[in-house]
């Protein structure tokens, strides 16, 4: 569920 | 001290308005230059399949939501939250911050907004299948153009409406209402800052339950599209789009 958002979540900031 | 609550505010406002600026997706320097779709493209939009045109519209969604998440992690304590809020948040609060931010690339005059590189009036959404939304979204967009807000100003609202503490299945809705209310004094500081009428606050919150509106009524466009779609949306919808509006 929501694994992208995770993921978005947890690349760190450009 | 009050001195010190001022900078404090000052110090939020600069974050929250150089976190939206640097994830705003367009500039309104760049979109001066650009012109509105002719008749023909006009047509083209409205000759596309239903499907086709959902499509089209849920990713240049999800394009813009990408930048909100962005947004959102350089948001002052949002990182903070446990996850489940950090997605609580989103998944609620990241087409209100779109509608928000369509205001910058929405030209009242001829009501027309940017889209697919040109500016496009109602019309162009027409094979959607739901005028009355896009009627909605449209007025919606003219009712915040009217306010004339400044960049720091949509900034703040944005951010505001993003932490918003009411939103169901929050784990820590006390972390998220002191997040709100920091933002909300810097909000109202930098409208007097501004010196701004004295109701632009309230009208503002006023524009929070339109927001709501609309996202109920693109919930409810979307199960109905996808009813007698549900292919199109399993196969073709982008999957960030799918997971924050069209979860089992």
């Amino acid at each position: 569920k929501h694994k992208i958002l995770h993921q978005l979540l947890q690349n760190s900031t450009s | 001290s009050p001195t010190a609550t001022t900078a404090a505010h000052d110090h939020l406002a600069q974050i929250i308005s150089k976190s939206h600026l640097e994830t705003c997706q367009y500039l309104r320097e760049e979109l001066q230059e650009m012109s509105c779709f002719l008749q023909e493209e006009v047509e083209k939009f409205q000759n596309k399949p239903q499907e086709a045109m959902w499509q089209l519209c849920a990713v240049k969604i999800t394009d813009a939501i990408q930048y909100v998440v962005e947004f959102a992690k350089r948001i002052d304590g949002f990182m903070n939250l446990c996850q489940n809020d950090q997605i609580v948040l989103l998944k609620a609060g990241s087409l209100e911050v779109i509608l928000v931010r369509m205001c910058r690339v929405f030209d009242p005059q001829n009501n027309t907004v940017y889209f697919d590189g040109k500016f496009a009036g109602p019309d162009v959404f027409k094979s959607l299948g739901c005028d009355d939304l896009i009627a909605s979204v449209f007025d919606f967009a003219k009712s915040m153009c009217s306010l004339h807000l400044e960049e720091e100003e949509i900034a703040l609202f944005s951010a505001s409406v993003l932490l918003s503490a009411d939103r169901s299945w929050l784990r820590d809705k006390l972390q998220v209402e002191r997040l709100q209310q920091k933002t909300e004094s810097a909000l109202q500081h930098v409208l007097q800052k501004n010196h701004r009428d004295d109701g632009l606050f309230e009208k503002l919150r006023t524009k929070v339950s339109a927001l709501r509106s609309l996202c109920a009524l693109h919930s409810q466009k979307l199960s109905a599209f996808r009813a007698v779609y549900p292919d199109t949306v399993r196969t073709l919808f982008p999957p960030l789009y799918k997971e924050l509006f069209a979860a089992d």
